[in-house]
């Protein structure tokens, strides 16, 4: 564990819980987009079904059901709870165009063709894109509330610290995964717009507005 | 190994 894997599983974590608090709190999902909330559920279900055959430690464990039992809340809170304020006239990303592609590539592309090591990959691949229902959800409505791109930037950074987390583990302990890492390029260049937008608008104190 | 190193991540 370095300090950058740590920082990353933080940002990922206090993502999660900034969600779960925006919407609990606001009594209201409006802004935050079910179908990436489906695909991020999906991803950790696949991915942590290795909690019932690796165990690596308690910290591990921990995590993903974290990850797993709040993929879920936030669904239940989106879904049922908070249905009304669910702003699905704007919430209109295909996400079949994009679990399609990932299975597919899943299939073609992993580490050994098992049912579990397919369905890593898959969690993998899937994890790059499943932003992006919620970055059109953004891009429709032209704007974003405070909150909501505070835990787009703490989502985004979480895998930006990845990718520094690799670079340390290729140089210190020899180990790189290529699909990973390629996965987590994608994933933290579709943030890049973003992050430009959070940096020079939300830091400064002013509303995430898209430019018109 | 490998495998254990990559499950070893969130």
């Amino acid at each position: 564990m370095n300090i950058f894997r740590l920082t990353g599983d933080l940002s990922h974590l206090l993502a999660i819980l900034i969600l779960l608090w925006k919407i609990w709190k606001t009594r209201s999902c409006s802004g935050i987009s079910g179908r990436s909330q489906i695909l991020f559920a999906t991803v950790y279900t696949a991915r942590y079904l290795d909690l019932f055959t690796n165990f690596v430690s308690v910290y591990n464990s921990v995590m993903k059901i974290i990850f797993i039992a709040a993929a879920f809340a936030t669904l239940y809170l989106i879904y049922v709870k908070f249905k009304a304020t669910y702003d699905r006239n704007h919430d209109t990303f295909r996400i079949e165009f994009l679990l399609a592609p990932c299975a597919l590539l899943a299939l073609i592309l992993n580490h050994e063709f098992t049912i579990l090591e397919v369905l890593w990959t898959f969690s993998i691949y899937l994890e790059s894109v499943a932003i992006l229902p919620q970055l059109f959800l953004v891009s429709k409505t032209g704007e974003a509330e405070t909150i909501t791109s505070h835990y787009l930037f703490a989502l985004g950074s979480y895998r930006a610290l990845y990718l520094l987390n690799w670079i340390y583990r290729y140089y210190f302990e020899g180990f790189f995964d290529l699909i990973a890492i390629v996965a987590g390029i994608v994933q933290t260049v579709l943030y890049c717009d973003f992050f430009y937008l959070y940096i020079t608008r939300v830091i400064k104190g002013r509303a995430l507005k898209l430019p018109a | 190994d490998e495998k254990e190193m990559r499950h070893d991540e969130l």
